[in-house]
């Protein structure tokens, strides 16, 4: 803790710390650091709250523009892809944002596209039950792929106009697995001409600095329209959210703040940001 | 990676035949750097390279070793003996009168479920008759995702109905344990936070009541600088035994490992590398060791 508010060696010191410490990253924290440097020459800051402030500015900038949900300007239906590492809380999220549109009084429906993991239809059909959203399923071990064409079969003639697909957990290292995300979006893009609206990938906010592999793998496979960031009711700062939305330009829109269908809140830059520093 | 850029350190400096403490100060800048990139905790991290430094100065570069060779070996010495620790303490401890407890926790989405599952499997194929709690009431269709897995190895699920509540199930799995001689109960808790404290005590109150021999923290290999947080509010709670990294098939550096296991000295027993119940693997601490180097 500083006596004085100048810009001394020990600042620049703190401010590397408490960013590496959140999960920012060593070369983003770098990148920041270089320049508020070059930034307290331009502009002659005097003191260390002015750097903060500058900090924070560069931080909301990495971030980028808030950005809420698209939805469909063609078809009549929406269809958002949900997608990620294992456990990230997908289908959570998918459950919370169904609670969310229903309320907001969209016709909402869920696609039980992860037919591999153990109960992981029995998770989507009791988070249906509870929320009131009809879900589409088949048996475990069917075609993920047979499902969503399913789904959005049954969404088009129930006439819903959310359609939320939910998929199995996979690491980005995974060939096989990343092939089978491609088909189900080729799917979805057969399906309805300007789908899927959203590709929305789930990061835990505990995750470190994986989480930029993880990333640029998703995108680069199948493109991002939109990341969600869950978990961040924990300790953990989510850090890594700077690096990925600058380096792949990808906003990130939602956050989960906990294990209810009521913990998923709009991504605010400006809240995001000082909550780094809490 | 780490040993390019070690080399590079090394080229723009004289070569010597002893290692000066110029050489080894530009040196460990690029192995801090790398474990951060791993995401070792930053003290840990400084704490590990200040170590490093002691052993390195003066040390003679040896013959056949460039001196970055020198300080790489040096460096993944250290590591592996940190990681590796105190022969034996990667073992799981299950001597003693049947049925021996094993209790996992962690944080949500881990792996805990899955590797309740693997090690029934790995404990059956080792000659114990393992059984299965289901000690999770929060989450949507946990149960049913135990259950499930059970089948599939056939092996047996002790839980209850929906209301039970979870310390009650863990202690009544106990008594079922020894009517059906089983002779290693896995208990399967909730995903919680640690600073969760109603969630924190359900736990408490859990190891208080049945003295489980092993309490594993099931970690996830890609968690980030909290770690250390995480796993010290578990093991001052619940006195962790070992932990088990899970993900560890994909690519994430698993410096959580480095982290926690210096805070509080708590060995990896395994790592979960995949999704099927056989991926379940002892831990080796110089292949960790090299991971987290990059
Ligand atoms: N504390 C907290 N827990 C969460 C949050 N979101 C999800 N979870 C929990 O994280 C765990 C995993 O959630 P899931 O929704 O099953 O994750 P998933 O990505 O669908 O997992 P897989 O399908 O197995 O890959 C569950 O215990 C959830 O309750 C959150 O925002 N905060
Ligand atoms: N690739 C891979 N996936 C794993 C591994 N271990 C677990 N998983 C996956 O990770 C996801 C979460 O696993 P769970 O066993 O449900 O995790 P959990 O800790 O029980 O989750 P909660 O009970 O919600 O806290 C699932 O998709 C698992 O298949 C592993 O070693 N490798
Ligand atoms: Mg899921
Ligand atoms: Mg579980």
């Amino acid at each position: 803790v500083q006596e004085t508010d100048t810009i001394t060696d020990s600042l620049w010191d703190e401010l590397e710390e408490s960013l590496l410490g959140a999960d920012v990253g060593p070369s983003t924290t770098l990148w920041l650091i270089e320049r508020l440097r070059q930034r307290v020459s331009d502009e002659n800051l005097q003191t260390g709250s002015q750097v903060q402030y500058a900090l924070r500015e560069e931080l909301s900038t990495l971030l980028g523009k808030s950005s809420s949900l698209r939805f469909s300007k063609q078809s009549p239906l929406t269809v958002i892809l949900v997608i990620g590492v294992n456990g990230s809380g997908k289908t959570t999220t998918i459950a919370k944002m169904a609670y969310r549109l229903s309320q907001e009084g969209h016709q909402v429906m869920l696609a039980a596209g992860d037919t591999f993991r153990a109960a992981a239809i029995d998770q989507l059909q009791e988070w249906g039950n509870r929320i009131q959203v009809p879900v589409i399923s088949q048996k475990p071990n069917s075609d993920p792929g047979a499902v969503v064409f399913d789904a959005l079969q049954a969404a088009q003639s129930r006439g819903s106009d959310v359609l939320i697909v939910d998929t199995a957990g996979r690491l980005h290292t995974k060939f096989n697995l990343m092939e089978e995300l491609k088909k189900i979006n080729k799917i979805i893009q057969k399906f309805v001409p300007d789908g899927p609206h959203e590709l929305l990938m789930v990061i835990d906010a505990t995750t470190g600095q994986n989480a930029l592999l993880q990333a640029r793998k998703f995108a680069e496979d199948i493109g991002l329209t939109g990341v969600v960031i869950t978990k961040l009711d924990s300790t953990a700062k989510g850090g890594f959210a700077f690096a990925v939305a600058d380096d792949l330009g990808v906003p990130i829109k939602f956050i989960g703040t906990g294990e209810k269908v009521e913990n998923l809140m709009p991504f605010e830059p400006q809240n995001f940001v000082a909550a780094l520093f809490a | 990676n780490l040993s390019k850029r070690l080399e590079g350190i090394f080229n723009n400096l004289g070569g010597q035949g002893r290692l000066t403490e110029e050489d080894v100060n530009a040196a460990l800048r690029e192995v801090r750097l790398a474990l951060i990139e791993a995401d070792v905790n930053l003290k840990v991290a400084r704490q590990f390279v200040d170590r490093v430094k002691e052993k390195a100065i003066g040390a003679d570069v040896m013959g056949s070793l460039s001196p970055a060779q020198q300080v790489l070996s040096i460096v993944n010495e250290e590591l592996v003996e940190v990681l590796g620790g105190v022969e034996g303490d990667n073992k799981l401890n299950l001597g003693g009168t049947p049925p021996q407890i094993i209790m996992l926790v962690g944080l949500q989405g881990s792996g805990k479920t899955t590797t309740a599952a693997k090690l029934a499997n790995y404990l059956r194929k080792q000659g114990q008759r393992p059984l299965l709690v289901a000690a999770d009431m929060y989450r949507p269709a946990a149960v049913n995702q135990l259950k499930s897995l059970g089948r599939q190895l056939t092996i047996p699920v002790y839980s209850e109905a929906a209301g039970a509540d979870p310390v009650e199930i863990c202690v009544n799995s106990l008594d079922y344990a020894r009517e059906q001689a089983n002779t290693v109960v896995i208990l399967d808790t909730a995903g919680r936070l640690n600073i969760d404290e109603r969630m924190m005590n359900e736990v408490i109150n859990i190891r208080d009541r049945l003295h489980p021999r092993e309490v594993l923290l099931v970690a996830d290999a890609m968690t980030g600088q909290e770690a250390v947080h995480v796993a010290s509010d578990f093991n001052q709670a619940v006195s962790l035994t070992g932990m088990i990294l899970t993900k560890m098939d994909g690519d994430a550096r698993g410096g959580a490992a480095l982290s926690i296991r210096t805070v509080t000295g708590v060995p990896v027993k395994f790592m979960g590398v995949g999704e099927k119940t056989d991926a379940l693997e002892p831990f080796y601490p110089d292949r960790l060791a090299s991971r987290i180097l990059g």
